[in-house]
């Protein structure tokens, strides 16, 4: 479809763009309220050292705005409307609002859904999915594409696995069957695991 | 658009015939991992004397369908492949593998999202969301439009209340403003809620 290849040739752009400036920018995919926002709040915190961007993408409102706002590094809102996903073109306008002198890392957090956002790569270095063990073990075998192709999953909220019926052994195993690629469990209100996650994002 | 005044001349042809047989449809919307799923179970198991059938929608996988069958109902699976909701065409499908005269209520279980689903009505008589207190306080306000077309709101998992920062007033101040609509907080685990739910469905 024309609008793929559209959303590809931008994202390109996009892509050669931060290259130029030595920014490296990830985007952060997942289910609806995984724990996407928060866990960049706790990126942030960690990497104190460094000069952070954020993209917060929604379909409506400022939440998520805000609460990244708090921290005082460039924040960018983009809502979308009616769109499930966010697309290159969405990023192109909102990076034009930002100086990028001012960064060297960019996080853009995607529209919560674990289908349309697969389609369209916005010129990210890496795109991760961001899915919780509340929402029980079946996610990546119900949507194989969006984890096939992003280069890291996070399995959050790990905290609350006494309180569900949830085998984590089996979203282990249906990862490494159906789309192997690097795991972390996260508790990002305690913020465990979220330190070897800044270490593998920054290498 | 022209997609969705096609879809709703089929979600009339539905209703319309769903209306001849006496069959009352709801549309379970929601978010993804919310609980839909344990809460069309919990209402099979609670209306053991109703003749229920249910049409399961997800993008990939039997899942949700094997879950269902397990009660000996008539259930149908649909894989929308690559859509994030089911619409009236899909429906109109699904309903001609089922034998109509031995079921009184329909169950169809949408995809998880909180956006798309909003725009494809599927000729029940009523729709509902189910959101999960795991996803946050602000959900309602992020995706204002499904619940705005909704009949009923369900509040899941609430016995995980205790784990989470999450003001449930919040949420039911947000309906109150922004979709009025009638609510329900629910334990599907436990069942809590459930009986006042089937109450309120099918009055
Ligand atoms: N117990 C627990 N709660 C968490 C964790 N991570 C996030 N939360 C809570 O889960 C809710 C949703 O978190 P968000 O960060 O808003 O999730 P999100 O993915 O950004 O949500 P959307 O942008 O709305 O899709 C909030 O109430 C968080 O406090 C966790 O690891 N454990
Ligand atoms: N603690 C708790 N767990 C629940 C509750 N309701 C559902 N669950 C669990 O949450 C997970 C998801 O439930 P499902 O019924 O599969 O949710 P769903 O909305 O149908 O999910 P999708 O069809 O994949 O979008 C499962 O592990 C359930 O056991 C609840 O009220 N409390
Ligand atoms: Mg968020
Ligand atoms: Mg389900
Ligand atoms: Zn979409
Ligand atoms: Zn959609």
């Amino acid at each position: 479809k024309d609008i793929y290849e559209a959303n590809r040739k931008i994202a390109a752009e996009i892509r050669k763009m931060l290259d130029e400036r030595g920014i490296m920018a990830i985007d952060f995919m997942g289910s609806i309220g995984s724990g996407k926002t928060l866990i960049i709040e706790k990126l942030i915190e960690l990497l104190k050292d460094k000069k952070i961007g954020v993209i917060v993408g929604d379909v409506t409102g400022d939440d998520d705005y805000k609460r990244i706002k708090k921290y005082g590094v460039p924040v960018v809102n983009v809502n979308t409307g009616k769109e499930c996903h966010l697309d290159a073109h969405l990023i192109e306008h909102a990076i034009e609002e930002m100086d990028l002198d001012s960064i060297d890392i960019l996080f853009i957090e995607n529209i919560g859904n674990l289908v349309c956002p697969a389609d369209f790569e916005l010129g990210t270095h890496k795109r991760g999915v961001v899915i919780s063990v509340t929402e029980g073990d079946d996610m990546v075998r119900k949507h194989p594409l969006i984890f096939q192709i992003s280069d890291f999953i996070v399995i959050n909220k790990i905290d609350l696995l006494p309180y569900m019926n949830v085998n984590i052994d089996k979203v282990l195993e249906d990862i490494k069957k159906i789309a192997p690629k690097e795991v972390f469990l996260t508790d990002a209100r305690s913020g465990k695991g979220i330190k070897e996650l800044a270490e593998w994002l920054l290498n």
